[in-house]
């Protein structure tokens, strides 16, 4: 099972419609898809028309009280499943935070069913907190949406230090595949600067010993495309509201790209 | 003095655009302004230009160690002052989560100076923790910031229900005085959608006995405009970068609407 976590603590880059929009393209692909909403804004699930109500387990209850995985997923699509999240989340942060190995709990809880998917996504909270610390624990993959605004790229170096150092303590394998421009409006200056400055960055740190050294911007670009902003309010992905925009177009082939670069682990 | 905190759990809608650039016009019609950054990632700082180094006083120094307010701040425009955030912020939360009063630290070292500035402009992080709460406490308004998105209204609810609990329990004079659309493209059939539900919902709460129940729509509306995702990459506002361009006229007429709402307090 391929665990890949879509992360930037800037807020606003495109975390959650990437998650649901890359697991919906890779599901269409026929691989069958679990994605894991840590935010407790509940973006991801209320975008794929998921509310969480009494009774029913979330990722609270998977954090908070060790629930089995198998009991908080609930089927969306032919072969994409959910794990919904919930404002209770918030609080998780302060409730955790005595807990012995509090980074390690949703990796336990996962690894209790190590094939249940051919991929797992798990969408984060723009924070770097204990929800997005058992996020980077138990995947083996990072894929940063950024959008090539100079807010977005200067946090990119403490989002790249703490990959660090959960890769030092807490989870060995972990590596950054790659970064994903989102938000694109390609022909501005701005947009030609900030991928010069990142290419500059990923390029000096090949081949050396850190969780990036291998990470590439992604080819395929997400472009500006407001289709994305109208499909949650559908409940839908926008494989579903409109397969045929350029949203549809570039989600898939990013899709595609990833799915290529490497053998189902 | 009016204290105003520039506030949305939703990340990426503007917030310290917002909070700079409102800060700049205030500072640039005559009023002595102050800008406070609540945020971890420091954005608001780095937007002018500020990078904490050490030996000088942050705001993680005012929360955790109560520096006085006097001791924290720099000029950075004629009439405009900034206390700086740091990356050290982010441990605030769990470090503060056991104090007495942990919400209360802010509002007792700005009530020390209480006339300190005309204006006191606090920019949040897409949290509603205990750095958002302290925010909350210490100020009279809050000016929320929308993208005119269906994942930005989704967290509207929550938004306002913890500024309830907050006149409740910690700050009954707190008032919401106004949304703000933000990276507004005005022609989209989305923007009139959102437009239409928040009026219709302000409209339905006016009146009441809420903390929003005065709240406005701001006539004055955000255009998307590059200069504005251009100018925090130089250091400067809106106005020291390209004072001619849409941005800096919408929050020139923005600053002037908000200023001319109250008299100041
Ligand atoms: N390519 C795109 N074109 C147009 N709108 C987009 C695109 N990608 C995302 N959006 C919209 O921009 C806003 C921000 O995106 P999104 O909520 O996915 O970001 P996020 O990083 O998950 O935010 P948060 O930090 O709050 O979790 C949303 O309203 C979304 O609908
Ligand atoms: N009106 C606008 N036109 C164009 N770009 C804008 C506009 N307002 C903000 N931006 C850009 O959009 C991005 C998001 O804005 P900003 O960082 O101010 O939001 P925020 O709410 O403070 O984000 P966070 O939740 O991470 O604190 C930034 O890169 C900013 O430069
Ligand atoms: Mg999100
Ligand atoms: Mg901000």
């Amino acid at each position: 099972m391929r665990r890949i976590a879509i992360l930037n603590q800037k807020g606003g880059v495109g975390k959650t419609t990437t998650s649901v929009n890359l697991a919906s393209a890779m599901s269409g692909a026929g691989k069958t898809v679990c994605l894991i909403d840590l935010d407790p804004q509940a973006h991801a699930s209320a975008h794929l028309g998921v509310t969480a109500t009494r009774g029913m387990n979330t990722m609270y209850d998977m954090l908070v009280r060790q629930t089995p995985w198998e009991q908080t997923r609930l089927q969306v699509e032919p072969n994409l499943w959910v794990t919904p999240s919930s404002l209770d989340l918030a609080a998780a942060e302060v409730e955790l935070s005595g807990m012995v190995g509090r980074e390690m709990i949703l990796r336990d809880l996962v690894q209790a069913e190590p094939n249940a998917f051919d991929v797992m996504i798990l969408d984060c909270a723009p924070s770097l907190g204990v929800l997005t610390l058992n996020a980077l624990t138990c995947v083996d993959e990072v894929i940063i949406p950024l959008q090539p605004h100079f807010l977005a790229l200067h946090g990119l170096g403490k989002l790249l230090e703490t990959t660090s150092l959960v890769t030092k303590r807490l989870n060995p394998t972990l590596k950054v595949t790659g970064v994903v421009l989102t938000l694109c409006d390609l022909q501005t200056k701005l947009t030609h600067e900030i991928v010069e400055d990142l290419c500059r960055f990923l390029e000096k740190a090949r081949g050396g010993k850190t969780p990036w050294a291998d990470a590439e911007l992604f080819r395929t670009r997400i472009r500006r495309n407001i289709k994305l902003a109208e499909c949650p309010s559908f409940g839908k992905s926008i494989f579903g509201y409109a397969p045929t925009c350029n949203g549809a177009e570039d989600y898939a082939l990013l899709a595609q790209e990833i799915l290529n670069l490497q053998p189902a682990v």
